[in-house]
């Protein structure tokens, strides 16, 4: 464990919770993408199956129940709880369009072809995609509301923060894990438009709106 | 090491 990763992972729970804060106190997941949150908690559920088989430390063990407790409580926020406010006309990204291809490349690329390894493989490639539902969301809307932003920063942050820890692993510990790597790339890559847009409007106190 | 470490991450 290292600084970037510890941070990171407490900016990824700080995302989740922005998120759960937000819905709860506003009663409503209006500009929320339920796509998105639907495939971060099948991302929690697929990966942490280890749980089950193998114990890290009692950190690694807590976050992740807290994560997948998370995020099952914000798809049920938006699908049941607050349903009403929900979207739905808005969040229109086919996401079996992302689910089916990384499921085929799961099977595909993967460090060991058992179905633990097969599912820890689908979680991080479908992780690295599955913010798409909502930024899609936020670009045909054409804004995002401040708080939403500001979870998508503390999101992208945590993944940014993953590739450090992974150049300082790779360089003090010897170790890397392609595929992670790969897929972490691509996600943070994802978010780089945001961060701009982020940067020189949300933090400068203005809301985030696209140009039409 | 590549093994043993697999997954230690969140």
């Amino acid at each position: 464990m290292n600084v970037f990763r510890l941070i990171g992972d407490l900016s990824h729970l700080l995302a989740i919770l922005i998120l759960l804060w937000k819905i709860w106190k506003t009663r409503s997941c209006s500009g929320i993408s339920g796509k998105s949150q639907f495939l971060f908690a099948l991302v929690f559920t697929t990966r942490y199956l280890d749980l089950f088989t193998n114990f890290i430390s009692p950190y690694n063990t807590f976050m992740k129940i807290v994560y997948i407790v998370c995020s099952c409580v914000t798809v049920y926020f938006i699908y049941v709880k607050f349903k009403a406010t929900y979207d739905s006309n808005h969040d229109t990204f086919r996401v079996e369009f992302l689910v089916v291809p990384v499921g085929g490349l799961a099977f595909l690329v993967n460090h060991d072809f058992t179905p633990l390894e097969i599912l820890w493989t689908f979680s991080i490639y479908l992780e690295s995609v599955a913010i798409l539902p909502q930024l899609f969301m936020i670009s045909k809307t054409g804004e995002a509301e401040t708080i939403t932003s500001h979870y998508l920063f503390a999101l992208g942050a945590y993944r940014a923060l993953y590739i450090v820890n992974w150049v300082y692993r790779y360089y003090f510990e010897g170790f890397f894990d392609l595929i992670a790597i790969v897929a972490g790339c691509v996600q943070t890559i994802l978010y780089c438009d945001f961060f701009y847009l982020y940067i020189t409007k949300v933090l400068q106190g203005k809301k985030l709106s696209l140009p039409a | 090491k590549f093994e043993e470490a697999l997954h230690d991450e969140l």
